[in-house]
């Protein structure tokens, strides 16, 4: 899950 | 997502479309480093590399798609546009970029999050974008004067990252565990290069002069 939080920005 | 987050995507994508609008209308790149867009063609390229394997959301697809289109064909028009690239000042725009991207190539192997390849390339990614405007700022230097276009487009992408600083802080604040220090130190970094021409450039605006940068 914390990737994808971290990724979720452009 | 955040209305800072949002308002940031919106200003870094006004920023893109001033520079495409200034290139494809009136044909020229006067006053545009061909550096800085290719380091920003080569920033989208290595953090966009989840693009096919990780859908997040619509918005986020497209917007990535929007600023990989648009930083390489603005690089394709400075580059082999037969009327643009005549007005690209290679005798100016001379900053040694590789010099840019070597060290910040090294430091995201010595200082990640995660020590895989795509890990790597996306906190290069971030570091090279937060020099990334230098061959910019030093060709405004050398010009000096500065065609409206071109400051409304440094303008806009130096405020874009300052939109994202306000959404750090804003989901440190709201949510548990968001904690991104390399994300938050680059993006301060960025900014920070930017400060002393947001200076000129509101001096320019507020004197209602023409924006010139001191040599």
């Amino acid at each position: 899950y914390q990737t994808r939080a971290t990724k979720d920005e452009l | 997502m955040n209305i800072f987050r949002f308002a940031g995507d919106m200003t870094h994508l006004a920023s893109v479309l001033v520079l495409l609008l200034k290139i494809h209308t009136i044909k020229s790149c006067a006053g545009i480093s061909l550096k800085t867009q290719e380091l920003y063609a080569l920033v989208f390229a290595t953090r966009y590399l989840d693009l096919f394997t990780d859908y997040i959301s619509l918005y986020n697809t497209l917007m990535k798609l929007i600023f990989l289109g648009s930083s390489f064909s603005i690089v394709w028009y400075i580059r082999y546009h037969k009327i643009v690239r005549r007005s690209y000042d290679k005798d100016q725009d001379t900053f040694r970029h590789y010099f840019l991207v070597l060290p910040c190539l090294l430091l995201a192997l010595l200082i990640n999050e995660k020590f895989t390849f795509r890990e790597v390339m996306w906190t290069f990614s971030l570091y090279l974008e937060a020099v990334a405007i230098l061959p910019q700022l030093v060709l405004l230097q050398r010009t000096r004067n500065i065609d409206n276009l071109t400051g409304q487009y440094v303008f806009l992408l130096g405020a874009y990252r300052a939109l994202y600083i306000l959404n750090w802080i804003y989901r440190y604040f709201t949510e548990p565990h968001y904690v991104h220090w390399i994300t938050w130190i680059s993006g301060l970094v960025q900014t920070l290069l930017y400060a002393d021409f947001f200076y000129y450039y509101f001096q320019s605006w507020k004197n209602n002069v023409k924006l010139e940068l001191p040599a």
